[in-house]
């Protein structure tokens, strides 16, 4: 629907719907997601990044989403 | 929050930067 394959649809809704304000960590995405590999999560993460839909906030490690407010 | 002045500056800066990248995107789509 959005451009987006399954793995990355997964990835971003969880990080869309984290209340926390440094956004979700890539450890915590590979707790939740137990169906997907580190490496897999990783370039999800890369590819939502590059397009704008996430970006990174204290560090390289944790990512929040532009569609939460 | 638990954050410091200086990380929610970087956060916010980064946010920009993602916006600005994803209008861009969605502008090339068209």
């Amino acid at each position: 629907v959005n451009g987006l394959t399954a793995h990355q649809s997964q990835v971003l809704n969880l990080i869309k719907n984290c209340p926390v304000p440094e956004g979700m960590s890539l450890q915590e995405l590979k707790l939740q997601l137990h169906n997907m590999s580190m490496s897999t999560i990783k370039q999800a993460v890369e590819f939502l990044s590059s397009e704008g839909h996430i970006y990174s906030t204290v560090d390289d490690d944790h990512y929040k989403s532009t569609d939460a407010e | 929050s638990g954050l410091t002045e200086e990380q929610k500056r970087r956060i916010e800066e980064n946010r920009q930067i993602a916006l600005a990248r994803r209008a861009e995107r969605l502008a090339a789509q068209r």
